[in-house]
C-alpha cells in the first residue's frame, strides 16, 4: 500500500493519538 | 447514545475488554495486573462523538489481502469500525511460572439473540502471525442479550511477545517494536456473516502511574 514504511508519526492522525490520557 | 461515542455498531456494543496477568499471592488470593483495559462507559447524548481516523492511514498495519481490513470496510457497515490506541501497562514483574495465568476477557451486548464469532488476528508488519477464533452464545439478562468471552487464555505467541518486550531496556525501544505490532478483532454474526464490530488495536507503552490507558476512534473513509 501507499503508506508502507511511512512511520506512524508522519501519518495523518489526530493529535490525541500521541497524547497518553492522564485520567485514572 | 453510545453509537458514535463508544465501541458500538447498531447491532453490537462492546462493554468491557481486558488483557491481564493473574499471579497467585497465596492459596486464596490473586494479584491481577491489567496490561490493557477498556472499562464500562455510559455515554450520554451530551458527550462528544469519538474522533475519527481515515482508515487508509492504517491499512498497511493490518492484513491487506482478500478479506483484509479494506475488504471488510468496503463490505461495511461503516459504523462497526473502530481504532483503539492502547498505552499498555507493562509495569509488572514477569517470571516464568506455570501458576501465572495470562488471559483476555471481553463482554458485549445486543438487542438481538444471535451467535457471535470473534476472530482475533495478531499481526507483525501487517501480516497475520496467529489467529484465535471464538464462538459465543447469548445470555438474556436485564432485557438485553449479553455475550461474555471470559478468561480466554492468551496464546503462547503473545506471552512470549510480552516477555521479550519487557526485556528491552528502554521504553522507546518497546514503542519501536510496537509500531509494527497490531491486533485486528472482527466480531461477526455466525449465521449471517454480517460484521458486527471490527476493532483495530495499536499500541504504545504507558508512561503513566495510573496504569493502562486508551483512546478510541471511529474509522472512516472521507
Amino acid at each position: 500500500g501507499v503508506m508502507d514504511q511511512v512511520p506512524m508519526r508522519k501519518r495523518q492522525l489526530p493529535a490525541s493519538f500521541w497524547e497518553e490520557p492522564r485520567l485514572t | 447514545p453510545w453509537q458514535g461515542r463508544s465501541i458500538a455498531s447498531s447491532r453490537l456494543r462492546m462493554l468491557e475488554f481486558s488483557a491481564f496477568l493473574e499471579q497467585p499471592q497465596d492459596s486464596e488470593t490473586f494479584n491481577k495486573h491489567l496490561f490493557v483495559h477498556i472499562g464500562q462507559s455510559n455515554p450520554s447524548y451530551s458527550d462528544a462523538y469519538l474522533e475519527s481516523v481515515d482508515i487508509r492511514q492504517i491499512y498497511d498495519k493490518f492484513p491487506e489481502k482478500k478479506g483484509g481490513l479494506k475488504d471488510l470496510f468496503d463490505k461495511g457497515p461503516h459504523n462497526a469500525f473502530f481504532l483503539v490506541k492502547f498505552w499498555a501497562d507493562l509495569s509488572v514483574n514477569l517470571q516464568d511460572d506455570s501458576s501465572f495465568f495470562y488471559g483476555v476477557s471481553s463482554q458485549y451486548e445486543s438487542s438481538e439473540n444471535m451467535i457471535i464469532t470473534s476472530s482475533t488476528k495478531v499481526c507483525s508488519f501487517g501480516k497475520q502471525v496467529v489467529e484465535k477464533v471464538e464462538t459465543e452464545f447469548a445470555r438474556f439478562e436485564n432485557g438485553r442479550y449479553v455475550f461474555r468471552i471470559h478468561r480466554s487464555p492468551l496464546c503462547e505467541y503473545m506471552i512470549n511477545f510480552i516477555h521479550k518486550l519487557k526485556h528491552l531496556p528502554e521504553k522507546y525501544m518497546m514503542n519501536s517494536v510496537l509500531e509494527n505490532f497490531t491486533i485486528l478483532q472482527v466480531v461477526t454474526n455466525k449465521d449471517t456473516l454480517e460484521t458486527l464490530l471490527c476493532i483495530a488495536y495499536v499500541f504504545e507503552v504507558s508512561t503513566s502511574e495510573h496504569g493502562a490507558q486508551h483512546h478510541i476512534y471511529r474509522l472512516v473513509k472521507d
